[in-house]
This record gives structure tokens, C-alpha cells and sequence, in this order.
């Protein structure tokens, strides 16, 4: 067990470093097992952005933290793969450059991954294979409608004209 | 394997049976706050078995039956059905689709079935053992994972290891 | 001292109710003083926005809960005012109608008091009187200059044209 | 009153003096991430007497000082300005005009002035005692304010209601 858990923290370990530079442009970030034995040790994240000088994880702001965040778990789907992968509203603290790499690295993924997406932002809509609204028009119920993107980049609902 | 759909009747805010269908890629929800995203994959992960009810919100896990509106009643019981092909053979079982499905009543009694034949949680779980499909944990990346993956007690990051090693 | 907060609580629970139904058009809220003790009870918020039936806070949406956070907190706010109020991406979880009716909420304040809202979303951009950036063009090291918005909303830098 | 400037030299990512001017009514601040704009929050909270270093993000109070970057050295100390027109005489003193102004070193030491008579911080608290400036948790609105005034633990609302009191 000791030998399974160190082979797979090396693998997320070396991911871990290739997610972050991607989605920082650059930077650098490791992860660090303390202590003897492998499997009671704290797991320590160490996290660089580019040109910054190395500081704690709390001293990094909202967005760092969200998008290292999201390096780490990006680094350990691929060690270790699902079909699918649910993402609900991690782009919300993203400005927009950061949500544009996001989504380049959900796009480097291949089309045997599903990301299921619930967000609020029109770029990340506009990345998606397939858009799906979900409306309450009656307070309390929900519905799910077909949606496409106007040319203003709003989602709007697909309404089937009834053929005469 | 690819997850093919996602049924529902009675979830939290989803009265009424709805239906919705995934292919490869990317597929994006969208809508107003408090429309429903969210407990669409609370839905998705109670049908793999989730037992916290806190997981998904709730006191215990009636509160994941649809409890009325102003206008409708509270039923008695909420049921969700999720179908995957079995491209690639990955499952043990020798369907072309395997369709989980779970329903839990007023009493907090959940049932569950595979293919349509009543099964217990244990079975679901052991079909899906190193598909990669089941409570992994940094399968579904929720905005409270930031805090929890880069917190400063490491607990949280150990279980995610522990799960994918 | 225990009088005092009865009455600062009672003043709270009624701005609260309003602060409520205006950020979410309807609904009721109320705050529950438990216990015999005022200086010791514990405080318990309780909402339901419009159509829908009443349930634990913990089964609020994300941009449900966020609202109804800001509404507790402008209604402390209007009891006891302070100066100045700092607000950072708070709008981060609201959709566009609710950030519309949150910016709404900020400009019935009267002008005396100062808000200073840190954003990524435009509509919060279009609503400032002032408006500044922060960049880091050096990595690490943060710089001030003057904004204003594109006419797609789209903030960029003002940058004073050398007089030939 | 009014806040009139904020002056930054030294603070978090300022190592450069850095001047705000803000007016009445909202004034917005925008930029990428990490670009140094909840640092701007920091500072005027700091400023105003923040005694918790872990509110400020940091593990000691040293930690709001420039620690340097791939291309400049860290610097020794920080310095906080802030300037408040005292319109409607507010504030107990007699002047138009308050600068608050709070500096640390390396060592953690921490003086303060006011319109650059050095002071305690006790004098600063008490100048603006019974403004609504100062400790005011509500008028520093976050993001993880949201689970702190909704949780089902009250204590963080209880501190909100007797500070308002
Ligand atoms: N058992 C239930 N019965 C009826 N309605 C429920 C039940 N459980 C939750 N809800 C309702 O579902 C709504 C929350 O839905 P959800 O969390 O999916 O929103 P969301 O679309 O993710 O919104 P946001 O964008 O704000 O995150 C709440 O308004 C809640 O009242
Ligand atoms: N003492 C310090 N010396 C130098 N840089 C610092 C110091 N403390 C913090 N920083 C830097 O400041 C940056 C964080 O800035 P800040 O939190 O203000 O970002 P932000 O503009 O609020 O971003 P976001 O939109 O992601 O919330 C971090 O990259 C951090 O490295
Ligand atoms: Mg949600
Ligand atoms: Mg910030």
C-alpha cells in the first residue's frame, strides 16, 4: 500500500508541475510529502507564480488559489482518469485570461472525457460542445430547455416554432 | 464508458420526470441562481451512491425529495436513473448499457437497482470498481474544493490520493 | 448592555426583511433570537425566497445564499453605518439579474457613504463613478492606473497622450 | 467623512509608493488575478489597526511587508497612509484634514501617527470611536463572509450584532 501511494503521488507529482506552468504560463509549483512514513505524512503544496518570489498558499490571491487549486485536481484526474468530471462554477473566480486557459487545458483532454460545466460566464459557454439551460419559470420547479449563444454571446432559450 | 443520460422524478427541485442527454465533450449548464445546476449533480452523485446526506445539502437524505412549492405539494419519494454505455467493455457485465437507478422515500429508505433488477449499493459499487466511476472525490470539482485542497490541515489532499492510488 | 442589543437586533431583523424581499423581489426573511438569554442566545436567519418553500439555508443555491448574506449584511450596515464600506467580489457567485439588483441596492445608498468594490464583472464596472486598475506589468509588483470602459464594457487602461 | 487617499509604500505588492484618491460614492477596482487589488483591502484595514495577521493572510505581521520578487530584493518595512476629511466634524479633533498613518518592520513592531504625531494604537481607536470606522467586520464585505454569516454556528453573527450594537 505504502509503495502504491508513493508511485501514485509521483505520478500527480510530476502532473502537479506540468498543469500549473500550463495554466500559469509559466512559475513553478511541487508538492512535498513530510515526514518517514508515506502514509501518514502531510502532503504540502508549494506554489510559485511566475516572476513572484515563493510565499505561503495564503498569502496567494482568490484566483491564484482557485486556479492552483484546480492544477492540483486536473494533476490527479489524469494519474487517474473518470469518464466524466463535474465542474460546478470553478471558473467563477477567474478573471478572463485565466478562464481562457482553463478552458484550453479542458480542451487537451480527450473527447473519451466528459465535462459536465455549470457556470455563469459566457466564455466558458462558448467552449461547450453542448449548452443546456435549466429554468424555473414556475417559482420552485425546475425545467430543462435547449439554449444557444446569440451573437452577443447570451444564452438564450431554442424555441421550437411549431410548423404550420 | 460514456454517460449517456440522466433522468429524474421528485429530486430536490425536479418535481416533474426530466431527461437529459450527454455526449462526449463538453456539456455546459447554465441558468439563474437557485434554477437548479447544482442539484443536478447532487443528483448525478447520489445515483452513484452518496451517503452523506450534508454532501448534498441536507439534514438527512429525505431533504433530497421534492418538498413543495407555493403552488405544489411535497411527494413522498425521488428517484434518479443514470444510463452508461459500456463502449469499451470496462464494465464486468456483458450489457451494452447499464442503467443505475435509486430512489429513496419519505422514510429515508433508499432502494437501488441495476438494469432494472433490484440490487444493494455494495453491487452498484463493485460494477463500477476502476471504472473511475464512484465517489471519487476530485471528480466532481465543486468552488468549497479550493479551500479544501490547499488547506493547511492536509487531510483533505491525503484522501484524494488515497482514492486515486 | 442587554437592552441595547435587543434593540440594535430588532432594528437588524426589520431592515433584514427589507433588505431581503428587495434583493430578491419578494420572498421573506427573518432573523430568530433562541433562548432566554439576548446575550447568549443563538441567532438563527431563516429565508424563502419567492415561490418557494421554506427550508434550511444549507439547500440555498450558491448565488442564494451569497444574496442573502449581502442582505444581512447591508441590513446590519443601515443600523450602524459606517464611512466607508469595502466590498470584494462579492458579485463573484450572482447571475446578471441579481447583480443588477445588488448594484441597484448600492445606489439607493445616498453618496455619503463610500463604497469601494473590488470586481471582475462589467455590469459592477458600468455602475462605478471611479473607477481604477491595478496591474501587474513587472510580476509582483503592483501598479495603479486610470480606467475606463470600452464601448463594449470591456475595461482598458487611460493612458495620457504626451502633448506634442 | 470621507476617505480621502490612501498611500501605499512597501505594503504586500506595493514597493513602490502608491498614491488612491478616492471620491464619494462607488468607486470600482478592477484587474487580473493577483494583481494586488484585495492587498489594497489589506491595507486600508491594516492601516485602521488589524491586529490578526491571519486576517491579513499572513502567518505574522512581517508578512505585509514587499518580500521581494525574481527581480527585486525585499525590503525592511511597510507603511500605511490613510487620509480622512473630517466633513461634519465627526472626529473629536480639530482638524479638516486626518492622516492615520501605521508602519512595521522587519521586527514586527509596529508604530502609528496621527497628522504625523506618533501615537498609540489606542489613540487611533479612539479617534474614530463611534464613527463606524475601524473594526467594523460588516463593512469589510468578502467573499467567505457568505458561510461565516449563514453557518449554522452563530458565533460570527453574534459578533456582527454586538459590534453594531
Ligand atoms: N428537496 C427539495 N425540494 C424542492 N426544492 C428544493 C429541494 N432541495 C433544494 N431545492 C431548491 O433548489 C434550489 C437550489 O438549486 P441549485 O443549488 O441547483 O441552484 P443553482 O442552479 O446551482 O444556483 P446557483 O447558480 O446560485 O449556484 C433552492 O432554491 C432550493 O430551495
Ligand atoms: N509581502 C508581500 N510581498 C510581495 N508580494 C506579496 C506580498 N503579499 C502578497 N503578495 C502578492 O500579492 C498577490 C495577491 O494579491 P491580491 O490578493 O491583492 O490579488 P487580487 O488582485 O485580489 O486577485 P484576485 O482577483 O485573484 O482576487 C499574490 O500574488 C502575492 O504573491
Ligand atoms: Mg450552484
Ligand atoms: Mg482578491
Amino acid at each position: 500500500a505504502s509503495t502504491l501511494f508513493l508511485e501514485t503521488f509521483n505520478s500527480v507529482q510530476q502532473k502537479f508541475r506540468e498543469t500549473f506552468k500550463t495554466l500559469f504560463e509559466g512559475g513553478d509549483a511541487e508538492l512535498r510529502l513530510l515526514g518517514e512514513d508515506p502514509l501518514e505524512g502531510e502532503i504540502e503544496v508549494v506554489a510559485r507564480p511566475r516572476g513572484k518570489s515563493l510565499q505561503s498558499l495564503n498569502l496567494l490571491s482568490g484566483g491564484e488559489r482557485a486556479l492552483t487549486a484546480i492544477a492540483l485536481l486536473f494533476a490527479i484526474y489524469l494519474v487517474k482518469p473518470s469518464p466524466f468530471c463535474i465542474l460546478d462554477e470553478v471558473d467563477a473566480p477567474l478573471d478572463d485570461a485565466n478562464i481562457h486557459r482553463f478552458l484550453g487545458m479542458l480542451k487537451t483532454f480527450n473527447k473519451k472525457t466528459q465535462f459536465i460545466v455549470i457556470t455563469h460566464n459566457k466564455r466558458t459557454m462558448e467552449a461547450a460542445d453542448y449548452l443546456y439551460g435549466i429554468t424555473m419559470q414556475e417559482p420552485g420547479v425546475s425545467k430543462v430547455v435547449s439554449v444557444r449563444l446569440t451573437d452577443a454571446g447570451e444564452p438564450e432559450e431554442v424555441v421550437e416554432e411549431a410548423v404550420a | 464508458m460514456l454517460l449517456n443520460k440522466l433522468e429524474l422524478l421528485g429530486f430536490k427541485s425536479f418535481p416533474q420526470r426530466l431527461k437529459i442527454e450527454f455526449g462526449s465533450g463538453i456539456t455546459c449548464i447554465v441558468g439563474p441562481n437557485g434554477c437548479g445546476k447544482t442539484n443536478i449533480a447532487d443528483a448525478i452523485r447520489w445515483a452513484l451512491g452518496e451517503q452523506s446526506a450534508k454532501a448534498l445539502r441536507g439534514g438527512s437524505m429525505g431533504d433530497v425529495i421534492f418538498n413543495g412549492t407555493a403552488n405544489r405539494k411535497p411527494i413522498g419519494m425521488a428517484e434518479v436513473t443514470l444510463t452508461f454505455s459500456n463502449s469499451g467493455s470496462l464494465l464486468p457485465l456483458e450489457y451494452d448499457e447499464i442503467a443505475v437507478n435509486r430512489r429513496v422515500f419519505r422514510s429515508g429508505v433508499s432502494e437501488y437497482s441495476l438494469n432494472k433488477t433490484p440490487c444493494r449499493l455494495k453491487d452498484i459499487k463493485d460494477v463500477f470498481f476502476d471504472t473511475g466511476i464512484g465517489s471519487h472525490a476530485y471528480s466532481l470539482i465543486e468552488q468549497e474544493m479550493v479551500d479544501h485542497v490547499l488547506s493547511d490541515n492536509s487531510g483533505h489532499r491525503r484522501f484524494l490520493f488515497e482514492e486515486a492510488a
